[in-house]
């Protein structure tokens, strides 16, 4: 990507010239379940790259337009699986109707972007049309890639498919594995383990493979978060500081903005305008307005700029484009509430504007004798917007299968994001495009895994999510607290972003973590109703149920949530100091409205044989009301750091509630 | 067929140490329910060997519910589909 990992802090520019600790994730590997790979992207070039790690085990697997020679010491392994999704469909997968490759070949470009953005080598002048021009490289450069193509253009991605993926990624020996990909709500539970990715998520952590998994796109309702399991690293999306402003002058030589991705070669000047409902097939239909398809009077709308409305979140400007293009329109001005994420409209210029600056362009349009615009071209402009902000697509918690579980655990760059993508037309070109969605800040958040697993090569997952959740930044580039698009605009909560903004170089020393063994999950498990006779399945070493209670608030998880506080609760964690090994930490505690914190003790001293430390922290609820989630944190510090964990309690006083 | 599904036949940890062996052990626990080899190796799709063991099947509602009763099999999964986020 270019400007998404200046813009958190590694600035690096080339392989020559080193500014962090990470090693750049040398010797690791990331494994991408995804839609595949385009290998003659420059970004999967192995300029520069070590040689592949002696724990390998994979292989380049051949196929269509696919053979070993496309795999090189970036790109180690790739692996193709299609059965599951074949059978779902019936039948077979046509690959010139279907435009697919049977191979690890990408069609979609979605694991091009994904696998580029985590670990794509150094590539100059990358851009999209000019646009976002800059040094695109993947967040670990030098970390090697394995691709596992489980997903197929316009078909998803079959569970059989999956396990699949993670059992050869095991198999293997990958160190982090990156899924942009999930189901919808409602979430199967994956404690009865009817949710794959959950299942095969569980076997490789209790490997020591790190499973980083996109929320969802969703948001920004509440509860919408997929990939909720405990053992998974699940990843929000928010803005950067990069956006690309396009004049729209009006006829009366007044200029307003939107954002626009369209770079066409030809600029026509000033062209007739118009509101949709002015140019309505029925004008009395409402939802002309909203440029639903087969909405616009092709005869009226010919040769017009028409400017639309949309309500919903959900529009999507491509398809709004497509209406407008059929009615013979020749540019598309949309309205709309949030700001995140741009689409590229093929046929036509699309801008996106904001509802003050779209009921400003339809003032005029409504006092105009003939209303007129001219769509300028975007320009690329960094550093002038507050940022980042959490993406209104960006799927928000609670988990709705268990809420004692914080999701997501921390958000990244997923707005707009440039990397690698197959190239339009399939000819064996370099191609670079921008995307938006938790899919892209998933692979953000799995490079910055592999950059903390190069460096500390024993860490378990869970101390490697521990170390993203409580170092990840609270605070936006004006030094305010980060806020969130969505309905509203308001501060972001843990539910927006878990422990907030990933903070890539403040990850690689977080001074203590939460530690969690498979042996802690399978605790966890027996409190969410699983039965010794199936506990005794999931591992070779024989473990009961105990019988402790509150056994899903105490995993030592970097976050605390009570998701049903009655009056009082303790809960348990225990840190281990990865830092200075004579360290004295204090606790900081900013303890949510209505509720009464204590944390016992109040400091913790570690030395050399004094490393793992427990603590204990009670929440009461001094609330007279049922209330819903409140915010707070404790943030263990020695000066040097700051162990931070977001705390989410509700309070619940009575079981339910009547009208008498 | 119309009337098979893709389940999938999830067991938990791996019991043994070599692959070849844990796909025996598929390939007989599938026989025992289809009434023989050639009839569990048309049914199977994948045998997951590495990470756990289980395996992918084509089945009928009624084979999916009477594999679930067997012993060492924890769930029995339908195929369905993940989207890309």
């Amino acid at each position: 990507t270019t400007r998404s990992w200046e813009f958190i802090g590694l600035n690096f520019h080339s392989s020559g010239k080193l500014s962090t600790e990470s090693n750049m994730g040398e010797g690791t590997i990331i494994g991408v379940i995804d839609s595949g790979v385009w290998p003659e992207s420059e970004s999967f070039s192995d300029k520069g790259m070590g040689p592949i790690p002696s724990h390998w085990k994979g292989k380049c697997q051949k196929g269509q337009n696919f053979n070993s020679s496309n795999c090189n010491k970036k790109l180690i392994g790739a692996r193709w699986f299609i059965k599951g999704v074949m059978h779902m469909i019936n039948r077979s997968i046509d690959t010139t109707k279907d435009d697919e490759f049977l191979s690890p070949r990408d069609a979609a470009g979605h694991g091009t972007h994904t696998a580029s953005t985590a670990a794509g080598n150094f590539v100059d002048k990358a851009s999209y049309k000019g646009l976002a021009a800059g040094v695109a490289r993947g967040g670990a450069p030098l970390a090697h890639l394995a691709i596992y193509k489980a997903c197929w253009d316009g078909f998803g991605c079959a569970d059989a498919d999956i396990l699949k993926a993670f059992d050869k990624a095991i198999h293997d020996g990958v160190d982090i594995l990156s899924l942009s990909l999930g189901s919808n709500i409602p979430l199967f539970s994956y404690i009865d383990q009817r949710d794959s990715i959950a299942v095969g998520s569980f076997h490789a952590a209790s490997r020591g493979i790190t499973v980083v998994c996109s929320a969802g796109n969703d948001g920004p309702t509440s509860q919408t978060i997929a990939n909720t399991a405990p053992w998974i690293i699940t990843v929000g999306a928010t803005t950067i500081d990069r956006a690309f402003p396009t004049a729209i002058t009006l006829g009366n030589h007044q200029t307003v903005w939107g954002q626009s991705m369209d770079t066409g070669k030809e600029n026509w000047g000033f062209t007739g305008l118009t509101y949709s409902e002015r140019v309505a097939v029925d004008s009395k239909d409402d939802s002309s307005k909203y440029c639903n398809p087969g909405t616009l009077n092709a005869t009226l709308a010919s040769g017009k700029i028409i400017l639309c409305f949309s309500k919903s979140d959900k529009v999507d400007m491509v398809n709004t484009s497509l209406t407008v293009a059929e009615a013979g329109g020749v540019g598309l001005i949309l309205a709309q509430f949030h700001n995140d994420g741009l689409p590229s409209c093929d046929l036509i210029p699309c801008v996106k504007v904001d509802y003050e600056v779209g009921t400003e362009i339809l003032s005029y349009i409504r006092t105009a004798r003939s209303p007129l615009a001219k769509l300028n071209f975007p320009k690329t402009v960094i550093g002038k917007w507050v940022s980042p902000q959490v993406a209104s697509f960006s799927s928000r918690g609670p988990s709705s299968i268990s809420p004692a579980i914080l999701k997501p655990d921390v958000a990244a760059p997923g707005v707009d994001i440039l990397a690698a993508f197959t190239p339009f037309g399939r000819k064996h070109l370099n191609s670079y495009a921008l995307l938006s969605g938790t899919s892209m800040a998933c692979p953000h958040v799995a490079a910055i895994a592999a950059l903390i697993k190069s460096v500390h090569k024993d860490w378990s997952p869970a101390a490697i999510r521990s170390a993203l959740v409580t170092t990840a930044s609270q605070t936006g580039t004006d030094g305010m607290n980060i806020f969130e698009e969505g309905f509203t605009r308001k501060a972001a909560d843990p539910f927006d972003m878990g422990g907030g903004h990933v903070n890539p170089n403040r990850a690689m020393q977080p001074g203590l973590v939460y530690d969690i063994s498979t042996e802690d999950y399978i605790q966890f498990l027996c409190s969410m109703g699983h039965t010794n006779a199936s506990i005794s399945a999931l591992t070779k070493t024989k473990i009961s149920c105990s019988k402790s209670s509150h056994l899903e608030l105490n995993l030592n998880l970097p976050s605390i949530t009570i998701p049903n506080l009655r009056q009082s609760v303790t809960v348990t964690r225990k840190v281990t100091n990865v830092g200075h090994i004579n360290s004295v930490y204090r606790a900081v505690e900013e303890a949510p409205y209505g509720i009464k914190m204590r944390v016992e003790p109040q400091v913790l001293s570690f030395n050399m044989t004094r490393k793992v430390i427990s603590f204990k922290a009670t929440f009461s609820t001094t609330e007279k009301l049922l209330a819903d989630y409140r915010f707070g944190s404790l943030t263990w510090t020695d000066g040097e750091h700051f162990v931070r964990s977001p705390i989410a309690i509700r309070t619940v006083k009575h079981e339910w509630y009547s009208y008498e | 067929d119309a009337s098979t599904n893709v389940y999938i036949v999830y067991m938990g940890e791996n019991k043994y140490e070599d692959p070849v062996t844990i796909t025996k052990s598929h390939h007989k626990l599938l026989s025992t329910l289809l009434g023989s080899k050639e009839a569990a190796m048309r049914s199977i799709l994948y045998s997951y060997k590495h990470g756990f063991s289980g395996f992918a099947a084509r089945l009928t509602e009624t084979e999916a519910k009477n594999i679930a009763e067997f012993p060492g099999v924890l769930q029995v999964i339908q195929n369905g589909i993940f989207k890309l986020h």
